[in-house]
């Protein structure tokens, strides 16, 4: 061994260069792979639960779990004898309006979560002809207003969360992440990106806002849809899509501004909603999260509700520019259905769920969907 | 569950709510 150790003649060689590249290239893909982990955990962080010991205690419950828990429960079929006292009970604990549904009879609904999602009789939600803006669903009115020049929304007076944070921002996917995110959710069909902002890439300096009265920031910015990211968008069948409105005509018009309202459907309501008005839906993200309630108690409680929970944000066009709606989903409710996306399945279990709380996945409609005002959209269903 | 709307409208845009009101399917929330 001393002598090999000694004797051996130490020859060197030229590593190829293809050899070299190769190396190179993998100690990058390393180097991006760990700025992506750390920024998902600073998202993390970002979106964490805030509120008192409580809200943390709460935040604890396997509550995806007990929502999907809730789905099977409730999608078992109930004997026909049962029907009737089960769902009148219901609709006297929950207010259910019974004389506007489209079948009256209840024994027709074979379980609890096909009598939660009736239809209702033609006419009795009749849409006002004048108004700009309808309601998309019943329910009680939890907030509305102005959305600020720091792009915050109001939760609850005084308690706000970011409407980035909200909508989510896209960015240029690189090569190692979007193949995982097309891998991550086949079903979707077309899976485009997944957000992976950090805070600190969210905050859009003051100098990019006008006053508020005369609001012309970027939207872009808001939607990160920025000049090459809009090149990273597929169809269904892998060709590049081009977004006409990713650009310059996401710019608010002068004198315009951003408004918002939020609407509470209490689990008497009936839960499906509507087109509020006449406007094309260009885009729809799913945001994983968590399924917190979302009665007026959690959003007073919650700090973030709004951006922790599992959402579909759909945003596209009106009349007066960009336009977004957001269904959240809740605990009893965790199950979203968009009626034009079949694709989309939400309150998935975690097994099932491939991209964390807080990013999401991104379909494009090609060509945009065309909605009227009063037209179904979709629903929340119970689980 | 919760319906969030954010939209872009005129600032003479005037919501016809007040938080806390029960609203229906198709009910005007907004004139301008």
């Amino acid at each position: 061994a001393k002598d090999i150790l000694v004797g051996t003649r130490i020859v060197w060689y030229p590593i190829p260069i293809s050899l070299g590249i190769a190396c190179l290239a993998f100690m990058h893909y390393l180097h991006i792979r760990r700025r992506e982990e750390k920024d998902k955990d600073h998202e993390a962080q970002v979106v964490a639960l805030e509120g008192p010991w409580h809200v943390h205690a709460y935040g604890y419950l396997p509550l995806r779990t007990i929502s999907r828990m809730w789905g099977w429960l409730n999608n078992l079929t109930v004997p026909l004898w049962l029907r009737e006292p089960l769902y009148k009970s219901y609709a006297t604990m929950f207010g259910c309006n019974l004389e506007e549904m489209e079948d009256p009879d209840l024994t027709h609904y074979p379980n609890l979560a096909a009598f939660f999602y009736r239809t209702l009789k033609p006419g009795v939600r009749p849409l006002d002809p004048k108004a700009p803006l309808v309601s998309p669903a019943d329910g009680t009115v939890l907030h509305f207003g102005l959305i600020t020049s720091q792009r915050k929304v109001e939760q609850i007076k005084g308690i706000t969360y970011s409407l980035d944070a909200l909508l989510g921002r896209q960015r240029k996917p690189d090569s190692s992440s979007n193949p995982t995110a097309l891998a991550a959710e086949p079903a979707e069909g077309e899976v485009l990106n997944v957000a992976r902002k950090t805070h600190s890439e969210l905050v859009v300096s003051e100098d990019e806002f006008a006053d508020i009265n005369s609001i012309n920031y970027s939207l872009d910015k808001i939607l990160g849809d920025e000049p090459g990211q809009h090149t990273t968008s597929k169809d269904g069948k892998g060709n590049p899509i081009e977004h006409p409105h990713a650009h310059a005509a996401h710019q608010l018009k002068p004198g315009n501004a951003l408004f918002f309202a939020v609407i509470y459907l209490a689990p008497g309501d009936y839960h499906r909603f509507h087109s509020p008005s006449e406007w094309s839906v260009e885009k729809r993200r799913h945001f994983s999260g968590e399924l917190y309630s979302v009665s007026p108690i959690a959003v007073n409680l919650i700090r973030n509700l709004f951006v922790l929970n599992e959402r579909v944000v759909l945003l596209g066009d009106w009349q007066h520019g960009f336009f977004s709606m957001i269904p959240v989903g809740a605990t009893n409710v965790g199950s979203i259905k968009i009626d034009f996306d079949p694709e989309l399945r939400t309150n998935l279990s975690k097994r099932q769920l491939n991209h964390p709380p807080g990013t999401y996945v991104e379909r494009e409609y090609q060509p945009p969907v065309r909605l009227h005002k009063g037209d179904q959209m979709g629903g929340f269903m119970l689980g | 569950s919760t319906v969030v709307l954010v939209f872009e409208a005129p600032t003479e845009f005037e919501f016809m709510l007040e938080a806390g009101q029960k609203v229906k399917v198709g009910q005007a929330i907004g004139k301008l």
